[in-house]
């Protein structure tokens, strides 16, 4: 009784509004059963390949959940292995969820992305040289070698001295 | 060229939207077919943005809901088939991406129109079917929008910040007040996470103003619902999915909540006291504030304090309307006790008696809430200046502060048992984090406490930070000072009050608040 | 006296941002699915 004088949910006229209080409340009451279903945001998820080529139905004819799972690409940055799987999926699957989780992963193993060159690099030793601007050093970077003589053509590990990155380039 | 009248026009639109439908579900993986679809519209006069434009979209977006249904599936699963519609909105962001644009003109010039198209469509359809409107389809649409639109290079930061506010001005469009079958979904699309983040970060707080007159949409509906403390199951639903909100923003964007917190208390109804709280207990992320419940804690030495609060409501909107403003200055500055001012302030408070009835009340809150801020603001400006003038001064108060004074213990000495709840409660509302408004306005609470002439006064005074204490947490940190300041120091005299023993259960609320309290 | 509010589906002595995983205002479960995610032009 000390408080404001009590409601009178009645028939009155909301302040502002163009319906009264009764007809809201049928409105409510009927949109209470057609809320929005968790599906209804989703999209779907088909990952469309670029150049999709027919496999064998005993092939898995779509990505396996796993793939959305961050914790799944945090897996592949500890072992090595990983590594080359992370690139793949950075350079294969363009414009992607796993894209995205596989340039986290590789900038949490110390990758960094050089926006000039499309390359991921990883200081192999402390930079000689380092300003506000670039640094300067030996780097491991990933690379595609291309040599169509050479046997071992295809992504590989490379050393790289003397480099400069500037990190205008840094992604 | 397009037919003019309606059945050709409609039955062209159709055979245009077959033809996207085909396009879109082609395997390939470049846009051309799409791009030279949407220039082939541009070609055939339909995307000028006249009202050929809006009934092309019109049709289109009737012609999607229109197929909009819930099939019975095999496995007794209800699935809903939303293919004509995301067939729609991927048209709509086609046409926004590769539509050519005269020089000079926005890339995103047919949005604003695509979406007014989109807000009369759902009025007509809420309006016409009633009971039986279904809002998921347009939510469906809605999302597709901000997902696609989402995905925009964040380097045009105009582009997205023009999405965000044409999005937030066509909810506003849509708010509850106006299609109220549409209210859980617009919640849930004002709150969704590709939407209110973006609106809140980012844009240097450009997005802030929209949400906020958002949240004002729903509150301004919930309103008349929540008078009542007792709630129905259904309001009580809409009511937890707002504390969800609230939540969110209070844990993400504190900020936000603490610049607004001035128009949401004028929506918030009294009775609402733990939702206000939340809004309340917001403080900036940079702050720590230290443990009310810390012995001889020295409050007015804290930094904070000196730190007037930003306010980004307009405070003295509601005293412009009601031209006092002029008068409330004018007093300030001369401080005239002959002045009838004093004496009319509390019939200048109340509401018409047409207007009372469905407000729940006979007072004008947001009236008495700029009244006391307002005055407040004044006060400090002026009692802040003078510190910083003469330091160490022991002289008088300026003459404004003295004049706020003499208004507040006139409201506290003339309004009725509701009328100063009211103001009591407008005082309380700004026992927030550590700022300038919080320690005068926990210093003015607690005075007007030992300065009362009547117990009943000091009940009440108790009642209002009480009932916002008792309820579950988050409670406001300037509150828990205000309220370990009155049971501790013994100059307020408070446990020999008579009403702190009234009733054993009353006795022991007490008990328990302050031993809470430490 | 209001709801324990920790007992809305929301971690509110969470580090991490909840908007990001905010399903609803009608669910106390998180979203589901891919959380926003933003691929930077130079990816392409």
């Amino acid at each position: 009784d000390l408080g404001a004088i009590g409601d009178n949910i009645g028939g009155n006229a909301n302040s502002g509004g163009v319906h009264d209080l009764v007809y809201n409340t049928q409105m409510l009451e009927a949109a209470f059963y057609k809320l929005p279903q968790p599906k209804d945001s989703e999209r779907a998820k088909s990952y469309t390949p670029r150049h999709p080529a027919a496999t064998p139905p005993s092939y898995p004819q779509v990505q396996a959940p796993i793939v959305n799972n961050p914790a799944f690409w945090e897996r592949l940055g500890l072992d090595t292995l990983g590594t080359d799987t992370l690139f793949f999926a950075f350079y294969y699957q363009p414009n992607t969820y796993q894209q995205y989780l596989a340039a986290k992963e590789l900038k949490k193993q110390s990758w960094r992305y050089h926006r000039k060159y499309y390359t991921w690099f990883q200081r192999h030793e402390e930079p000689k040289i380092a300003t506000d601007d670039f640094e300067k050093g030996t780097y491991v970077y990933f690379d595609f070698h291309l040599a169509n003589d050479d046997p071992n053509q295809g992504w590989c590990q490379r050393i790289k001295a003397d480099f400069k990155f500037e990190y205008s380039f840094l992604e | 060229v397009m037919e003019p009248d309606a059945s050709s026009f409609q039955k062209q639109v159709s055979l245009l939207f077959a033809e996207w439908y085909r396009l879109s579900e082609l395997p390939s993986g470049t846009d051309t077919p799409c791009i030279r679809f949407v220039i082939q519209l541009h070609q055939n006069g339909l995307l000028r943005g006249d009202d050929i434009t809006e009934r092309f979209f019109r049709v289109l977006l009737e012609i999607s809901v229109s197929h909009f249904g819930e099939v019975m599936q095999s496995s007794q699963q209800v699935q809903s088939s939303f293919l004509a519609i995301d067939i729609y909105a991927k048209l709509v962001y086609s046409i926004l991406k590769h539509c050519p644009v005269d020089q000079g003109s926005s890339k995103l010039f047919l949005l604003p129109k695509i979406l007014a198209v989109t807000v009369r469509s759902i009025q007509k359809d809420a309006d016409e079917k009633k009971e039986d409107f279904n809002p998921r389809p347009y939510y469906r649409l809605f999302i597709n929008w901000l997902l696609d639109f989402g995905s925009l290079d964040p380097v045009h930061d105009g582009i997205n910040f023009q999405v965000l506010s044409a999005f937030a001005n066509a909810f506003h469009a849509l708010q509850p007040l106006k299609v109220p079958a549409f209210s859980f979904a617009w919640l849930e699309l004002v709150s969704h996470r590709t939407f209110m983040p973006k609106l809140l970060a980012g844009n240097s707080q450009k997005g802030w103003p929209f949400l906020h007159r958002l949240l004002v949409d729903l509150f301004q509906f919930m309103e008349p619902f929540l008078r009542n403390a007792e709630m129905g199951e259904l309001i009580r639903f809409l009511y937890q999915g707002t504390l969800r909100v609230l939540l969110v923003l209070l844990h993400d964007f504190p900020e936000f909540l603490c610049d607004f917190h001035f128009s949401f208390c004028d929506v918030i109804p009294p009775s609402c006291i733990q939702m206000r709280n939340i809004i309340l207990s917001a403080f900036p992320r940079n702050m720590r504030l230290p443990d009310p419940s810390t012995p001889n804690l020295k409050i007015d030495l804290l930094d904070e304090m000196s730190l007037a609060p930003r306010i980004l409501s307009e405070v003295d909107a509601a005293l412009k309307a009601k031209q006092m403003k002029a008068d409330v200055d004018e007093f300030l500055r001369t401080r005239q006790q002959s002045s009838p001012f004093l004496s009319d302030l509390k019939q200048r408070l109340l509401l018409p008696p047409s207007e009372a009835s469905h407000a729940g009340t006979c007072y004008n809150v947001p009236l008495i809430n700029s009244l006391v801020l307002y005055v407040g603001m004044q006060a400090i400006q002026l009692l802040q200046a003078r510190n910083r003038s003469q330091p160490q001064s022991v002289s008088s108060d300026p003459l404004a502060a003295k004049a706020a004074l003499d208004i507040f213990q006139t409201l506290i000495r003339d309004l009725d048992t509701e009328g100063r709840y009211l103001f009591l409660n407008a005082i309380a509302n700004q026992l927030r984090y550590p700022n300038t408004h919080t320690h005068y306005f926990s210093v003015i609470l607690l005075y007007l406490f030992s300065d009362a002439h009547q117990e009943i006064i000091q009940e009440q005074i108790t009642r209002v930070l009480l009932e916002r204490l008792i309820v579950n947490r988050p409670h406001p940190w300037g509150l828990l000072i205000t309220f370990i300041e009155l049971i501790k120091n013994p100059d307020y005299n408070f446990w020999n009050r008579t009403f702190t023993r009234c009733a054993p259960e009353i006795e022991n609320l007490f008990e328990t608040v302050s031993t809470s309290c430490g | 006296l209001g709801i324990d509010l920790t007992t809305l589906g929301l971690n509110l002595n969470s580090s991490e941002n909840l908007h990001k995983t905010f399903a609803s205002p009608w669910s106390d479960e998180p979203a589901k699915g891919e959380p926003e995610f933003m691929i930077p032009e130079c990816y392409h």
